[in-house]
């Protein structure tokens, strides 16, 4: 699965995900990518892309959850991530990750597998490539 | 007012020990000339929504990456691709499921958000959709690429043994 989410120069938020699902899945399977709220999201508050097991996010509508922490709950961008990708995608037994844009344009990229690969950008600034954990 | 822009190739298929340093160096070329394409947009002004999908297309023409011509195979053998855009300000949103030849699904998702009253179209409904929008088709071969294709016959291999269609291994999970 591939995804972006962005801010732009006027504040605007969105989102997009493209994939082509799963290994051997059963055909006609459909997954969290078109799933709007699941594995993709954008409001004015928040653009989510999701990647990994799509039932999971599916079954959490996790992508809106996130923002759903942030508006009704005042929880931060990093604060909401973390938790729907380390404790509620993880307790529906799901692995993967998301990114994130929120409308002060603050990025965040958590996931719970060994590797995402991932990269961002703010204005100008060089470019920062990661796959794993530490970089 | 700044911009900021993030990509995501994916997740569920890395495996440290396995990634050839040649194939990482690929994969971070790949994420580097997508994210270029993205913020190339925010740099002229351009909106958020154009942006990210620029982005995706030019992950989704990348082999190294699961979507378009990098696509995985089904369990009959064939691609079907899926995508989705969402504008934030005014929770426009478009997606689509089961293409099997369109070469840009994100683009197909984003003429469904702004050709239809509808959020997702799929299958050969959304294919002859696409069509008629002019996007570009692509024939099977487009979408073969061998590792994908290994890894079906490995994961078809271990399910016809008896193992768990829900239990596949971290390399062929997921993309």
């Amino acid at each position: 699965t591939v995804g972006a989410v962005a801010r732009d120069a006027q504040g605007r938020l969105a989102a997009a995900t493209s994939t082509g699902g799963r290994t051997a899945k059963m055909a006609g399977r459909i997954g969290d990518t078109p799933v709007i709220g699941a594995g993709t999201w954008a409001d004015e508050t928040v653009a989510v892309s999701a990647t990994g097991h799509g039932e999971s996010f599916v079954r959490g509508a996790l992508a809106h959850e996130i923002s759903a922490r942030m508006r009704l709950a005042g929880q931060s961008l990093a604060d909401a991530a973390e938790a729907v990708v380390m404790q509620e995608l993880g307790a529906l037994a799901g692995t993967g990750g998301i990114i994130a844009v929120d409308r002060n344009g603050t990025i965040v990229t958590p996931f719970n597998c060994e590797g995402m690969y991932r990269a961002w950008a703010v204005d100008d600034a060089p470019p920062q490539v990661a796959i794993y954990h530490e970089e | 007012m700044s911009f900021s822009i993030a990509i995501h190739g994916g997740a569920g298929t890395i495996l440290r020990s396995e990634i050839q340093p040649e194939e990482e160096a690929r994969i971070r070329a790949g994420l580097a000339h997508a994210l270029e394409q993205g913020r190339a947009v925010l740099r002229a002004g351009g909106a958020a929504l154009d942006a990210v999908q620029a982005a995706v297309m030019a992950l989704e023409d990348d082999p190294c990456f699961n979507a378009g011509r990098g696509a995985v195979f089904n369990d009959a053998g064939f691609v079907e691709l899926e995508a989705a855009a969402m504008d934030g300000a005014t929770r426009a949103a478009g997606t689509v499921t089961g293409l099997r030849r369109v070469r840009n699904p994100v683009c197909a998702a984003r003429e469904v958000m702004r050709r239809t009253p509808h959020v997702t179209l799929g299958f050969e409904a959304a294919e002859r959709f696409a069509e008629a929008c002019g996007l570009p088709l692509e024939d099977a071969a487009y979408f073969h690429t061998d590792k994908r294709w290994a890894a079906l016959q490995q994961e078809l291999a271990r399910i016809a043994a008896g193992g768990d269609a829900s239990q596949a291994s971290e390399q062929v999970k997921h993309g």
